[in-house]
């Protein structure tokens, strides 16, 4: 079972074009496994992207060295996936 | 029975398997299952027929799942699928909707990358096809439709989350669909339900050259996001793929609307809590309830103006 201890998703604002570009840049360098759950699409629009754990300070530098806005729409995606299984055992539990 | 399912909660493949039995067992002269494939790794690939009689009438396709990870989209067909049934001869529209349509529903359109989300890695979005020429698995099933096949939009990556697969159609998930479409030759509107940018789209996504029917689906759109919006007040926006989010080829309505399904219709169902794939299972009734609303100006609509 993949793990996602740590892994960060962030909420990015891109003020531009050429931020976009970098954005998309950003998510196709395969070594750091990045994966867009809400693409860049225009500038003013969010979008969100999963980062594993290892990879965080290489984006985060990535993202401030290029004054790229962002905000940390989900601190440790483990935590809310142990929620989310912890939820579905608790409703299979339940009498109905 | 299926009054006594948890619809507030999420659910493996199996349970959502069971469930459809539960509901064809409860409205028989209803619903019925059909198989219309078999998924790469031989799941079947199921879908609820609604339906009053006739024989090939003009029908509705709805799908939900398509890409595995957004499991607010299976939850949401599960309710809605208990609330076609449930409002038939009890809803005004719904009734009219299906004394003179059919409706087919699947709620797992890539139930392989669904049991993997279970079992394996909750993230996948995915096929479970094995590439030949890479270590990497899976095409995206929403590049796989024969629209602009392999253009702009798509990855030809198989490592890519948008890869388009090694030809159209490749992925027997889509197959199955196409040659249902084909085979019924009746179909009038399609509807393929998506999470979590609050959207509705209308072709195209492969190009900017506007669909023919521009003005009335987005003037149903118009009216659809209203609706939905009139219960929470949740924000959506719509228009065409290619305008309102980016360009994607190979895209499920593209194909559709091609095939001469007018009215073809994409959802990105809400995230008011910023989870983004991982919608805590409390929102899954608002949601599916809000999407209800729009389905239904949908589904009139199609009813009201035979084409």
């Amino acid at each position: 079972e993949q793990l996602f201890v740590g892994d960060q998703v962030l909420r990015i604002t891109a003020s531009d074009e050429e931020q976009i570009t970098l954005l998309r840049v950003l998510g196709e360098q395969a070594e750091l496994q990045v994966d867009f759950w809400r693409h860049p699409t225009s500038p003013g629009q969010p979008a969100d992207l999963r980062v594993p754990f290892p990879s965080l300070q290489a984006v985060k530098i990535f993202l401030e060295s290029n004054s790229i806005s962002y905000s940390i729409m989900i601190e440790d995606v483990q935590e809310l996936l142990d929620e989310e299984k912890k939820t579905m055992t608790k409703s299979r539990r339940v009498e109905r | 029975s299926t009054s006594t399912f948890d619809f507030a909660s999420y659910h493996t493949i199996d349970e959502i398997y069971y469930w459809m039995d539960m509901l064809v067992d409860d409205h028989p002269s209803l619903v019925s299952k059909i198989q219309i494939g078999q998924s790469y790794e031989n799941r079947p690939l199921y879908v609820l027929k609604f339906s009053t009689g006739g024989s090939n009438r003009s029908a509705i396709w709805l799908d939900t799942g398509i890409h595995s990870r957004e499991w607010i989209t299976q939850a949401t067909g599960i309710w809605t699928a208990n609330k076609i049934a449930k409002e038939y001869g009890q809803d005004p529209s719904v009734t009219a909707i299906l004394d003179s349509m059919d409706i087919f529903f699947e709620i797992v359109t890539n139930p392989d990358g669904f049991a993997f989300t279970h079992s394996s890695n909750r993230m996948w979005r995915k096929t479970r096809s094995i590439n030949p020429s890479s270590h990497c698995v899976g095409v995206d099933p929403n590049r796989n439709w024969d629209a602009g096949f392999g253009g702009p939009g798509a990855s030809g990556n198989p490592c890519s989350e948008t890869y388009h697969g090694p030809y159209a159609n490749s992925e027997p998930e889509v197959k199955a669909i196409v040659d249902f479409v084909k085979n019924h030759g009746n179909i009038k509107a399609f509807v393929s339900i998506h999470s979590y940018s609050q959207l509705l789209f209308y072709p195209y996504g492969y190009t900017s050259t506007p669909v023919p029917d521009q003005k009335e689906l987005d003037q149903i759109s118009k009216k659809a996001v209203a609706a939905l919006s009139s219960l929470y007040g949740t924000n959506y926006k719509y228009g065409s793929i290619i305008t309102t989010i980016y360009q994607a080829s190979g895209g499920t309505i593209d194909w559709t609307y091609n095939q001469g399904i007018k009215y073809s219709f994409t959802f990105e169902l809400r995230d008011t809590g910023r989870y983004g794939f991982l919608l805590p299972a409390k929102e899954i009734v608002p949601t599916a309830q809000e999407t209800w609303l729009a389905l239904k100006v949908i589904m009139l609509h199609a009813r009201n103006h035979p084409y």
